[in-house]
């Protein structure tokens, strides 16, 4: 029963995939919504103590736990239907 | 609750607003209510009033659009990105864009307003039945002019009310055409089109002309969206073909086979394996209500806030009873102050109203209704199944589905499975709390097993064992309850908790090693937040909110639908 059955997955024309990994996805949604200032350059350091700043602004946000990781409820709340409104103002 | 930088708001409570277009997915009629009723949500609680303007520049300036609709912000396709709007201001500001390439309803699926008919332009009573058959959708059976028709009441050959639904062939809207209906085939740049085009255009609108040629009479109007239209592939606004071949396999209806993200999809032509033309079978869509309200609240001055049972909170989630929240309140009026006067008081009708009073939306409800039925069943609306959103779990024992809410259940059987109840739980089975989680009937010995919280009942006939801990079961303590129930096989059943499921053992007792599993992992395309999980019929059933998703035996999700037509009968 457990094993799940063999699909068949094809390729849909003009279907809107978007190929990102889960943490392109988390920095285009942590900069989309003003938590990741875009105007300020950083470096690699600088950039992952920022994103876990970010992550964790977005998290309380969203109340979710402060993690200032990238876990599974924070990446299922990225995916959700949502006001393009930043959440953080800019 | 949150405001804009500089506590921005407008200077003026007399606000102004101006619808500039509208979706193809839902009447004007039923778009400009959605918008009247959101803004009513915040007059209703400071002293702003909105005047609605059809010409010149109004406060808040409303649109639907797509992807890049002309300001700096595109939109996303479908899903993602809904709407979003500016705060108080000049030009752009306060305005309200919507996006297009969501499917734009009530929140409940497709709400179809009829026209011509003799229904008044009553809405459609889906399900409805027509000589003998119900339909779920607007239907052109028994017309020879291909126009989609639906029934206002529940049986047609009974009531015989009945409306006409959007459709290319009945009218336009926008355009310079006045809503005249297409004209098939119509020439354009030369080339002839038998169907609404895309051609010609950047907006991603379809469109037809309104004469036989486009390019001699410029006249054309802008495609409604029929009520089974996909939305998103290659084929947006056209409709499934039934049945449809993919990948040499016939389909009578929308499948999930061939996608990895369990979405389900239709071909638009006979054969997808020839045309490769395809959309995403319409679902329950997204309120323009509720985003409206959400986007106006922006346009008011109201930033996002962080409660997330507020509107403002900035993920949308559909509430079917919609107030608003403390939070919204306390914002809207540190910016404009309370409402102060009396409400006005509605008019008494001059004769008494009948007996659904209990029924009565407020205005703040997002749902609307269609013409009643002309029969309805005299029960307490309380212990009506009909008038319930969620049931505490939905099982099948003695092959009769089971429907428990709250102390009682409802069942449905007999040779027609007719909906009958309420019963007393107590009644039947003494010993049982009134809230039951999960419930099943072990096909082997004919014992049922009952759970609540972290406890389960074990009945043979009368005879009970229990309440014992779900931890006796070998399952962790950290599970708060048991949300459905599966039999597999002989001796084995699996548990549902939150996103994971156990195998239960029965004759041992005693979970399964390698549990649990994540639920989504295994069943693909259902909600992993499912409340009743139970068999019926060969298909599994995971029940979110008044919706199932039904899932065949090779773990396709076949269909979704509402417990309330599908399940109860209603």
């Amino acid at each position: 029963w457990s094993l799940p059955l063999k699909s068949v997955f094809v390729t849909f024309p003009g279907d809107v995939i978007k190929n990102m990994t889960d943490t392109e996805l988390a920095e285009s949604y942590l900069k989309k919504f003003g938590y990741i200032d875009t105007a300020v350059r950083r470096s690699g350091f600088q950039s992952m103590v920022s994103t876990s700043k970010a992550l964790k602004r977005m998290q309380r946000q969203m109340g979710l736990e402060e993690t200032g990781e990238l876990d599974k409820s924070t990446l299922e709340a990225m995916k959700q239907p949502r006001c393009g409104v930043p959440d953080v103002a800019n | 609750y949150k405001t804009f930088e500089g506590d921005l708001k407008w200077d003026h409570n007399d606000v102004t607003y101006r619808i500039l277009n509208y979706s193809p997915d839902m009447d004007s009629d039923l778009t400009d209510d959605a918008f009247a009723r959101a803004f009513k949500v915040w007059s209703d609680v400071t002293p702003l009033t909105f005047t609605r303007l059809f010409e010149g520049t109004a406060d808040i300036m409303i649109s639907f659009g797509k992807a890049d609709h002309g300001d700096p912000y595109p939109f996303d396709g479908e899903n993602g990105l809904l709407a979003h709007a500016y705060p108080p201001g000049e030009g752009i500001q306060g305005d309200a864009h919507f996006d297009d390439d969501e499917y734009w309803t009530l929140g409940k699926g497709p709400v179809v307003k009829t026209r011509y008919g003799n229904a008044e332009g009553a809405l459609c009573h889906f399900p409805f039945t027509f000589e003998g058959k119900t339909y779920t959708t607007c239907t052109t059976e028994g017309r020879s002019d291909n126009l989609p028709w639906c029934a206002t009441t529940a049986d047609y050959n009974r009531d015989k009310k009945f409306g006409f639904c959007p459709s290319e062939l009945l009218y336009t809207f926008g355009g310079n055409a006045n809503g005249a209906q297409c004209v098939f085939p119509f020439i354009f740049l030369g080339k002839e089109y038998d169907s609404c085009t895309l051609e010609g255009r950047s907006d991603g609108y379809r469109w037809c002309a309104t004469t036989e040629n486009f390019d001699n009479d410029k006249t054309f109007g802008f495609c409604p969206s029929r009520d089974t239209a996909v939305t998103g592939g290659n084929a947006e606004g056209e409709t499934c073909h039934f049945p449809f071949v993919f990948l040499g396999q016939s389909y009578d209806s929308c499948t999930s086979e061939g996608r990895g993200d369990g979405k389900l999809w239709c071909s638009t032509t006979s054969s997808y394996d020839d045309d490769k033309k395809w959309g995403f079978c319409p679902d329950q869509g997204y309120s323009l209500f509720l985003v409206a309200a959400h986007e106006f609240g922006h346009a008011l001055g109201l930033d996002h806030s962080n409660i997330r049972d507020a509107l403002m909170y900035p993920m949308y989630s559909y509430v079917e009873d919609f107030s608003l929240h403390s939070d919204d309140i306390e914002g809207i009026q540190y910016l404009y102050g309370p409402k102060r006067g009396p409400s006005p008081t509605p008019p008494q009708p001059s004769t008494p109203t009948t007996d659904d009073s209990d029924d009565k939306e407020t205005d703040h409800t997002d749902e609307t209704r269609p013409t009643e039925p002309t029969t309805t069943r005299p029960v307490e609306p309380t212990k009506d199944a009909c008038k319930l959103t969620k049931f505490d779990t939905i099982t099948v024992i003695e092959n009769e589905l089971h429907f428990f809410q709250d102390g009682h259940y409802w069942k449905r059987s007999g040779r027609d499975k007719e909906l009958q109840g309420p019963f007393s739980i107590a009644a039947r089975w003494p010993a049982l709390p009134a809230v039951i989680d999960s419930a099943f009937e072990d096909t082997l010995t004919k014992k049922l097993y009952f759970f609540s919280g972290t406890r389960f009942w074990v009945f043979t006939g009368k005879s009970v064992l229990g309440p014992r801990s779900v931890e006796k079961l070998g399952l962790p303590n950290s599970i708060q309850k048991v949300e459905g129930a599966l039999q597999r096989g002989k001796g084995k059943v699996l548990l549902f908790s939150g996103e994971n499921f156990w195998r239960l053992d029965i004759k041992a007792q005693k979970i399964d090693r390698g549990y649990p599993r994540f639920t989504d992992v295994v069943f693909g395309g259902v909600p992993s937040d499912a409340h009743d999980v139970f068999q019926y019929k060969g298909h599994i059933y995971f029940c979110r909110e008044s919706f199932y998703w039904r899932m065949n035996s090779r773990r396709q999700v076949d269909r979704v639908g509402y417990v309330k037509y599908d399940l109860l009968t209603c």
